[in-house]
């Protein structure tokens, strides 16, 4: 299965990374 | 007991393991010697990790460049993944350097973690990123120039996901040129 993923979603990554 | 630590949550892994490479000119070194290996990921956390903590592009000094390359391809035109191929190349003014560049990066990274390419995402090597003085320089590079078919697909998936007008164009230059040439001599071999 090829693992894709559009903007948004690894955008919606950023902060949550960032406030942990 | 009830702490939850970064290794117990399930990450998002990518298709492909990724190395960030940053070079720093030194004029007294050899140019491999200028250029670092920082380190590799294959999560969209651990990308998010890695580009939270390093430099934006646009603080960096003239003549540094980011790379990210899919791991064990090497930044540099000799590698055997890289010989064949070329490169969609974005040059930016000294002005964009304050107002496009790190989003035009972020983009950048974006398509390449994300597999932006569908079917022809294979067939891209990596990213560099060049600070210069006279102009910074944004390229996307591919394994292959003659797969006519992926390379323009992919050049116009990536000027639409830059957000770029449809009345500016963009070059795809082959590598073998510009070893040969001085890059503002190379001609493009494709454009969108």
């Amino acid at each position: 299965d090829k693992k894709s993923y559009d903007r948004e979603f690894l955008l919606g990554f950023q902060f949550i990374v960032a406030s942990m | 007991k009830d702490v939850v630590t970064t290794e117990n949550v399930d990450k998002h892994p990518l298709q492909s393991r990724w190395a960030l490479w940053f070079f720093k000119n030194v004029r007294s070194q050899p140019w491999q010697c200028n250029l670092r290996l920082v380190t590799t990921f294959n999560t969209v956390e651990d990308f998010w990790a890695l580009y939270t903590h390093v430099q934006l592009a646009s603080k960096l000094s003239s003549e540094c460049d980011y790379s990210i390359f899919k791991d064990g391809i090497e930044p540099m035109w000799e590698d055997s993944r890289n010989k064949r191929g070329g490169r969609w190349l974005i040059t930016l003014s000294k002005q964009q350097r304050h107002s496009d560049l790190d989003t035009l990066w972020l983009e950048t990274l974006l398509c390449l973690i994300g597999e932006a390419f569908d079917e022809y995402s294979e067939e891209v090597c990596g990213a560099v990123i060049n600070i210069r003085a006279k102009g910074d320089k944004i390229a996307l590079w591919t394994r292959e120039t003659e797969n006519r078919e992926a390379v323009t697909y992919i050049g116009r998936v990536y000027k639409e996901r830059l957000g770029l007008s449809s009345k500016a164009v963009i070059g795809y230059q082959a590598h073998a040129d510009t070893a040969t040439k001085s890059s503002s001599l190379t001609k493009n071999k494709f454009v969108v």
